[in-house]
């Protein structure tokens, strides 16, 4: 499904070159529940970026199903988000003068369904992650975990066959977390592609797969688990 | 050093009320490491964000030191704030058009003390969360914990007798996670009051006191592991 070729992201910073990814080679197959690790800063959150056409690599490629995703014209790439991924961001990213219902709702304003089914499809997801009383809240009328929680429902709602979470369980308590977890898994089951950045060890009990990122280049888990 | 006083913080949103704080009385000793622990939810950064002078109570008071909070005018809870804590956000709330560095040394601007001073202070800091090669970074330019660790840095650059941690390690592997509350711990055997929320069992470890809320209330321990 998704597959990444020698894929390198370079930031330049004056005289200096960060490798934030540096040569990945990576296949996600299809319907795995795929789980990245790796110390903060060692390009987790820059791979799910390239991988949901959000930015382009300094060079290498990804493959999405027969697509070259670093190929696109910039009306592929939005189509592509629109489409085929749900993501999660690291940071939440949520509409601050909307409230948490309609934020949930965005992505189906293209999708021509009716505005009465986008907002029960909307609530209908709220209540999946635990926010059925916070319909009418704005993002800054949320605690940390609420944000984070409609960020997660935000991604669900187009029903997307590619999910990208980025730390979707960071500001959340122990059952709040395993809710999430549950629910990517169940996600999972019904055929998506999951593919998660996560610090939280409990992530690993539902991976299909395994991936360990240091310094921008995958290792072997022994690797990653003497540092 | 800290007490609360049938601590209330309500929220009117239309004809509902949302009571954050519901009646809290709690007491965090002088020199302690008190862990705050409830559900998403549950009012754990409201009652930082109290303690904090960042917000005024609905009602009830807080008192730190000899002095009601709630009772100061702005001048006065300003300087609070400047002087006596160190308040880590949830979402680290730095400044995007400033570096690293300078999100760090910002607090120290009314200090008197020089700006080369500042800046050493700031670098000094900045190495010790690991940071030292991404001072001229902005915060665009950082990981997700990376930012994380900028905003606990500039939490401590003003030296503050009372450290305010709001989940200061969700978005950390467990290396940084570690070395954020080993330096949290060193912080109070040197004698300050810290007052952490986190989701994260580990930070249980360095704890002196425990605190559970669960809907703007304290509850025992017991009650909380049952929910
Ligand atoms: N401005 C506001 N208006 C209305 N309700 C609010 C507002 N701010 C917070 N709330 C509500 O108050 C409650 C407590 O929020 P708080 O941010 O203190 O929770 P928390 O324990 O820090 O949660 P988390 O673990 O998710 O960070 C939440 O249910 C939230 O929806
Ligand atoms: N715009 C940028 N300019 C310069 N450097 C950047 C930029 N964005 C990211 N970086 C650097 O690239 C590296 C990888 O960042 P990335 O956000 O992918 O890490 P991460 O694994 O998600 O970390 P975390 O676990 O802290 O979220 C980091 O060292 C970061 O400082
Ligand atoms: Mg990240
Ligand atoms: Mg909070």
């Amino acid at each position: 499904f998704v597959q990444t070729i020698n894929l390198r992201k370079t930031y330049k910073m004056g005289s200096n070159e960060v490798h934030a990814l540096d040569g990945l080679d990576l296949t996600i197959p299809s319907g795995s529940f795929t789980v990245v690790m790796g110390p903060s800063g060692s390009g987790k959150s820059t791979l799910l970026y390239l991988v949901g056409g959000l930015d382009l690599p300094t060079s290498g490629s990804i493959v999405v199903d027969d697509d070259e995703i670093e190929k696109m014209d910039e009306n592929a790439l939005a189509d592509y988000r629109r489409n085929k991924v749900g993501f999660i961001f690291q940071s939440f990213n949520l509409v601050a003068n909307m409230t948490a219902e309609a934020n949930v709702a965005f992505p189906l304003r293209f999708s021509g369904i009716k505005k009465k089914k986008r907002i029960e499809r909307a609530e209908d997801l709220m209540e999946k992650v635990g926010l059925g009383d916070r319909i009418g809240h704005r993002p800054t009328e949320l605690s940390g975990g609420q944000q984070q929680r409609v960020a997660v429902a935000r991604a669900l709602v187009n029903d997307p066959p590619l999910i990208l979470a980025d730390e979707p369980t960071g500001n959340l308590d122990t059952a709040s977390g395993v809710a999430i977890m549950t629910m990517l898994d169940e996600l999972c089951k019904a055929g998506k592609t999951i593919l998660v950045a996560s610090h939280d060890p409990r992530m690993l009990n539902y991976a299909t797969h395994r991936v360990f990122l240091m310094d921008g280049q995958m290792v072997e888990e022994k690797q990653y688990l003497e540092s």
